[in-house]
């Protein structure tokens, strides 16, 4: 896995 | 929260000398793209309230700083807009629409504007370098709020650290973007560390 599923930071 | 620290300090100092000597107006504007072209799913996602009050206090604080130093009076007065010209129109903003498509994750439109304020966010202390790099001497108050713009992003690697552990959390993009921008802040964190350990007046070299 290369991506973060979501963005969930800011 | 030093993020959101370094923007109450700017705004405090901005207030208390009615000046805006030392601080990088291009640093923001950079700063608000960043936040438009990231936040946009404030519009179609919901993570908590917390995530949404400080995408919402960033972006009002930031439009809000700019409109101080561009044209509010006394403190845009004080602007020095030919010592603060980084082009970053060109050096900062293609580079990092070039780059955000080509490592964005998909080609949609959110993931493309995400990826480039990533980006953008890891190179936009720049202009604010630069000109501190001209005036070499930096007041107090701007030194707090450099270092303080400098650290949040430092914080984040460690809690990158944690999330891999602990959730498998893994965000390359984000990572690259975070070393890339704290490793911009090494050489400003060194003298403002010396200043502060022998309690003198920040200088640049």
């Amino acid at each position: 896995e290369f991506y973060s599923d979501d963005h969930d930071e800011l | 929260m030093l993020h959101l620290m370094s923007i109450l300090l700017l705004l405090w100092k901005l207030k208390k000398s009615k000046s805006c000597v030392g601080i990088s107006c291009r640093m923001q504007e950079c700063y608000a793209i960043v936040f438009c072209l990231r936040y946009l799913d404030l519009f179609y996602q919901f993570i908590s309230v917390y995530n949404t009050a400080m995408k919402v206090v960033f972006i009002s604080s930031t439009f809000y700083l700019i409109f101080l130093m561009r044209f509010q009076p006394p403190v845009s007065a004080t602007y020095d807009r030919t010592a603060d010209s980084f082009p970053y129109e060109q050096y900062l903003l293609g580079p990092a629409a070039v780059l955000g498509f080509i490592s964005a994750e998909e080609w949609s439109i959110p993931e493309i504007f995400w990826t480039a304020s990533i980006w953008l966010e890891s190179v936009s202390i720049l202009p604010q370098l630069i000109l501190l790099q001209q005036l070499r001497e930096v007041e107090n108050l701007t030194a707090e709020f450099v270092a303080t713009m400098g650290a949040y992003r430092f914080f984040y690697i460690l809690n990158w650290i944690y999330r891999y552990f602990a959730e498998g959390y893994v965000n390359w993009i984000g990572w690259l973007g975070g070393i890339v921008q704290t490793g911009l802040y090494v050489d400003f964190f060194y003298y403002y560390a010396m200043s502060k350990w022998y309690g003198q007046k920040l200088v640049l070299p």
